[in-house]
């Protein structure tokens, strides 16, 4: 039963956070 | 290279494997120069949206969570970007907002949880993450698509605001109703000058496409209800303000022009099959001044009547639609400062805002309903149109 399993719950940043995370770096600095 | 056998769909789990190095190739291919208007035309609904699930599927397959982490952040990221910069367009946003929604409701159908599965397939339950619980991951997406549906609403707003009040006050349809014109009107000219002015007719074909690019989307059908409020809370609200500030929109003729367009608009949503997502209802207060302008103001009798008949509109609103009304026709009175003051005794103990003006920033808080999928992962496949060949079916 899939319901069962244990998952590991994965930790989230925020979506602000997440912005800070650039991964169009290169791309975006001029 | 190795030889791609085709393989029999009954084998394909539902996953696309990919390189961890090919990630940032995936997004840029599949968000940020993806097409809405082009390529994405002849997709199936929500297709960019199940591609990435089935990838975010694979990663948590072989329980790599750093990969799962990196694949949603760069998701995540590249539905931003591409709204900061094509945030204007509402076939983008509307794009997006869509795919964010299925991606956000795959997230759930997909997790494991009872709560969500209740419509799936065995198969489908089957194809449920193993390893990992996104739940965080589904508040920050939820938290993206608000962010995604208030920028539709201003772009829609940015759109439909040049004709509200042009189409719904200033264009007059009904021939023959206001006869002379009430003083202070702008005169409308030749048939020249009108064609640059918008008419209902715009504003209902504004709807339209809205309405089709939404459904060509995919969008979930509690959400476009959702939107279709919101636009007729700003066409409600843009008009009314505007009756409010202007002695010319106040006669009996603009009252009857009003009730017709409004009657358009309903018109509009019976035919969208949209009667119940409380559109209808956000042009009370519109109507009711509408009849108010209509209306006999002269006896206590009338007094009684206009203030049972306007519940949705505040005293100052009222007092204001009573005070600017101008007779255009013979048959037709000014209102007399002591009717007025009836009206204002009458309401004097309602409980309300003396605000005279709609708030046209206001936005109806946005819930996404779960809306499972009976769509199977593993027999969707991939158009080369979306060129994400490096993605191996699994």
């Amino acid at each position: 039963r899939p319901q069962s399993r244990i998952r590991v719950l994965l930790k989230a940043p925020t979506l602000a956070e997440m912005e800070e995370m650039n991964i169009f770096e290169d791309e975006d600095s001029p | 290279h190795p030889v791609n056998i085709p393989r029999r769909e009954k084998d394909f789990q539902g996953m696309l494997e990919y390189k961890k190095e090919d990630e940032l190739k995936l997004v840029k291919n599949l968000i940020l120069e993806l097409k809405p208007r082009g390529v994405a035309v002849n997709l199936i609904p929500g297709l960019p949206a199940y591609v990435l699930f089935m990838c975010l599927r694979h990663a948590d397959y072989i329980n790599d969570d750093q990969k799962v982490r990196s694949l949603l952040t760069s998701i995540i990221n590249s539905i931003k970007k591409i709204l900061k910069k094509r945030g204007d367009d509402f076939e983008t946003v509307s794009f997006w907002l869509s795919n964010t929604c299925r991606f956000l409701h795959c997230l759930k159908q997909y997790s494991g949880d009872e709560q969500f599965m209740k419509h799936n397939t065995s198969k489908q339950n089957d194809h449920c993450l193993s390893n990992f619980d996104l739940a965080e991951y589904r508040q920050v997406l939820s938290d993206l698509a608000i962010q995604i549906y208030q920028q539709l609403i201003k772009c829609m707003e940015n759109i439909l605001q040049p004709m509200i009040v042009s189409g719904m006050l200033e264009h007059e349809t009904i021939q023959g109703v206001s006869g002379v014109k009430p003083t202070g009107l702008r005169k409308r000219t030749s048939s020249i000058a009108d064609e640059g002015t918008y008419t209902l007719d715009s504003i209902i074909r504004q709807l339209n496409s809205f309405h089709s690019i939404m459904c060509q989307h995919g969008t979930d059908p509690e959400l476009i209800k959702q939107v279709v409020k919101q636009q007729f809370y700003i066409i409600g609200a843009v008009t009314l303000n505007n009756l409010l500030l202007r002695k010319d929109m106040c006669s009996w003729s603009k009252g009857m022009q009003i009730r017709y367009n409004v009657s358009q608009l309903e018109e509009w949503l019976r035919d969208k099959n949209l009667m119940t997502c409380g559109a209808k209802e956000t042009l009370e207060p519109l109507i009711q001044a509408a009849q108010l302008l209509q209306v006999k103001k002269k006896t206590d009798e009338d007094a009684e009547a206009i203030c049972s008949m306007c519940n949705s509109l505040s005293t100052a609103q009222i007092v204001k639609v009573l005070n600017l009304y101008t007779p255009v026709n013979a048959f037709e009175e000014r209102v007399s400062v002591l009717f007025i003051r009836t009206i204002q005794t009458r309401l004097r103990d309602r409980k309300e805002s003396p605000q005279l003006l709609m708030d046209t920033k206001l936005i109806y808080p946005v819930t996404f309903p779960f809306n499972p999928s009976s769509l199977a992962l593993e027999t969707i496949q991939i158009p080369s149109s979306l060129n994400v060949g490096f993605l191996t079916r699994v």
